[in-house]
């Protein structure tokens, strides 16, 4: 396994390089899986067949390495540096919560070391803590008008109890007080027992 | 206000409105959207009964309502770009979906990209008139993603210039299209072409499926709804059994392949041409896919702000939520993914427009890695975004569970991009393909470009003198 490459867990270029190579090596352990299958004289079909969950995995790399690539390169389009920061941090948080959520593949393939990837885990909950502050105005920024997200619970204003006891009460099992089912079922029940 | 979500607000450290600009791509189009947004939510043709409080005939009934009169509102307003047209009807449908997408997302874009000059002259005034509305049938009962099994036939007959379209089994009846089942009076039909006893494949043929002043089912044509779902109950999705049903020559989308009046084929230049429409619908869902969890993220965290539960230190007010560090672990990552598929959706869509004006110029070199590329990013950001939208409805305790959080409808709503336009299993392995041939052009020593460039310094890199 190559040495474990440098990684400054701060540096976001740093990180894009880690993914790459991870998605490099994934793509080579399912093109060496299908050639030893070739090699046991299996079909190039049943070769393929052998090797999906390989070719799989890789695939999945692959995209996760370009979601973080293109993060990381739009980072560089933003000139406000309030933005750009808690930007940087949510794309920091999400580039070391995808290596800690699939550390096997970074370990395995000789990336990274056990303590680099503790020291990712303690990173990941000092930005927890640091965007926390930003959280409410992270989702404000979608833009996101509540006639369009009709959620009770996400209401722009945060009135949720008073507007969740209107909404059930609207709902058509409240037209009545006494449910029809209650003279059709439960009195002449009661007057058999 | 809330006052706990004022506190919020307060304690930001940036300026969320230029952030919001920068989501939507510049503060112009930040004013417009808006504008295009109030247009709907200002108008009392679009008040509308709850629909979880309906039955599934009204929901499907309200829905067609809202379609019709999206349509000519979009006409009265003279809204006719695609992303305001698109800014428009989010913002009418709000979490649900609507009759006639299909007629929008699939069926005109088809028309657009396969008919022949003769062809876009006769069907795009009828189909953008609405006088054909239209849907995409290419699914079967027994056939998916894999397009190669698709069975119904559409069988050449020189002597009546006709082609006769039929559905041999069980299996190969039409089934899932969306509109197909009571909303559409034509489909284009995805069927294996013979002509002169050869089969030649794939290709797309426009079938009228009902009469077009009755509405009635024409002759050989057994249409209908397929019954509900898990969600979508705004549409029909329906079926379509076709027994030899006759169609005319030139009801084949011929922009590419061709079918002369003697039965002689002309193949397309590019076998991935049909794939065209499949294409630009996998660029969109990656968008969608963005969407989809910003919204779910805006509902979890703005409740996790509101809500308070238990406490942290003893003796103190019971917290807001937020501030448990497990409640900031579920979600903060997932607000991030957020934004890195908000921008991974633009760069799609960029690179779709960019790719298909090549195409447009008879240059389809970089077809193959766009078709790799959506496929997996489709794959995984669907996959992504469904449990995260899962969490996030898991992260609201009982009330996500509550229709009146919305959280249950975008999840149903949702969860079938990770089936439709392709199972992402499969489309992981399609990527797969491009990316193993790929590694073997790298090591044969070939310069690769594009995004799977990096395969060629994985193999430098591995040449490089390692110090011992």
């Amino acid at each position: 396994a190559a040495r474990p490459t440098v990684v400054d867990i701060n540096d976001l270029s740093s990180l894009v390089e880690v993914y790459k190579l991870r998605a490099a090596t994934l793509v080579e352990m399912a093109a060496k899986n299908i050639q030893q299958e070739l090699q046991r004289r299996k079909s190039q079909e049943d070769a393929w067949n052998n090797s999906c969950i390989d070719l799989v995995r890789a695939s999945d790399a692959h995209c996760h390495y370009v979601v973080v690539k293109l993060f990381t390169d739009k980072l560089g389009e933003i000139g406000d540096t309030a933005i750009h920061s808690v930007l940087s941090n949510l794309a920091l948080l999400y580039a070391l919560h995808g290596i800690t959520k699939n550390s096997g593949d970074f370990l395995m393939a000789g990336l990274l070391s056990v303590p680099q990837v503790l020291q990712m885990s303690l990173r990941i909950k000092e930005l927890l803590s640091q965007l926390r502050l930003n959280a409410v105005a992270l989702v404000d920024a979608f833009d996101i008008h509540d006639k369009k997200l009709n959620s009770v619970l996400g209401r722009y204003d945060g009135n949720v109890y008073e507007h969740m006891f209107e909404w059930a009460r609207s709902s058509p099992l409240n037209t009545e007080e006494v449910h029809e089912s209650f003279h059709k079922y439960l009195k002449p029940l009661r007057s058999k027992l | 206000m809330n006052p706990d979500i004022v506190k919020e607000r307060n304690n930001a450290t940036f300026d969320v409105e230029k952030l919001t600009y920068i989501l939507d791509g510049g503060p112009e189009k930040t004013i417009r959207r808006r504008e295009i947004e109030s247009l709907v939510f200002n108008d009392p043709d679009f008040k509308e009964k709850d629909p979880n409080f309906l039955s599934r005939s009204e929901r499907y009934d309200q829905a067609v309502r809202k379609s019709a009169q999206m349509i000519l509102k979009l006409r009265e307003y003279g809204i006719a770009d695609p992303d305001e047209i698109q800014q428009y009807k989010t913002m009418a449908k709000g979490n649900l979906h609507e009759a006639m997408g299909l007629h929008f997302a699939m069926f005109l874009p088809t028309l657009y990209s396969q008919c022949d000059p003769q062809q876009s002259r006769k069907w795009l005034p009828l189909a953008e008139s609405f006088q054909v509305v239209g849907t995409y049938a290419q699914t079967e009962l027994g056939h998916g993603t894999h397009l190669r099994g698709l069975e119904t036939t559409a069988t050449f007959d020189p002597a009546t210039q006709e082609f006769v379209l039929n559905s041999p089994t069980i299996s190969s009846i039409k089934w899932w299209p969306g509109g197909l089942g009571k909303t559409s009076n034509h489909a284009i039909v995805l069927a294996q072409l013979y002509t002169l006893g050869k089969c030649h494949g794939l290709h797309a043929f426009i079938v009228p499926v009902r009469d077009m002043s009755t509405h009635e089912p024409l002759p050989g044509i057994v249409v209908g709804d397929i019954g509900p779902k898990f969600g979508f109950s705004e549409v029909d999705n329906g079926f379509l059994k076709l027994e030899n049903v006759r169609i005319p020559r030139e009801n084949m989308l011929m922009k590419y392949a061709k079918v002369d009046p003697d039965g002689t084929y002309m193949k397309p230049p590019s076998a991935k041409l049909t794939y065209g429409t499949m294409v630009f619908i996998r660029s969109m869902i990656v968008g969608e896919s963005a969407r989809a969890l910003a919204k779910s993220c805006t509902i979890a965290i703005r409740y996790s702000a509101v809500r308070h539960q238990s406490e942290i230190r003893q003796g103190e007010p019971e917290p807001q939520i937020i501030d448990y560090q497990t409640q900031q672990y579920k979600l903060l990552p997932l607000l991030a993914m957020a934004y890195a598929f908000t921008f991974v959706g633009q760069y799609m869509k960029q690179t779709y427009l960019r790719i298909t004006g090549d195409i447009n110029q008879g240059d389809f070199s970089e077809l193959p890695e766009l078709h790799a590329l959506s496929a997996g990013l489709k794959a995984f950001t669907t996959w992504e975004a469904n449990n995260a939208i899962e969490v996030c409805r898991m992260s609201c305790g009982g009330h996500g569970y509550s229709r009146s959080s919305a959280l249950p409808d975008i999840y149903v709503e949702f969860t079938p991009t990770c089936t439709y336009e392709g199972e992402n299993t499969v489309m992981m392995l399609q990527t797969a393909r491009y990316l193993v041939k790929s590694y073997r052009q790298a090591k044969a020593g070939q310069q690769l470009s594009g995004i799977v460039s990096y395969l060629n310094e994985t193999q430098d890199r591995r040449v490089q003198p390692q110090p011992v």
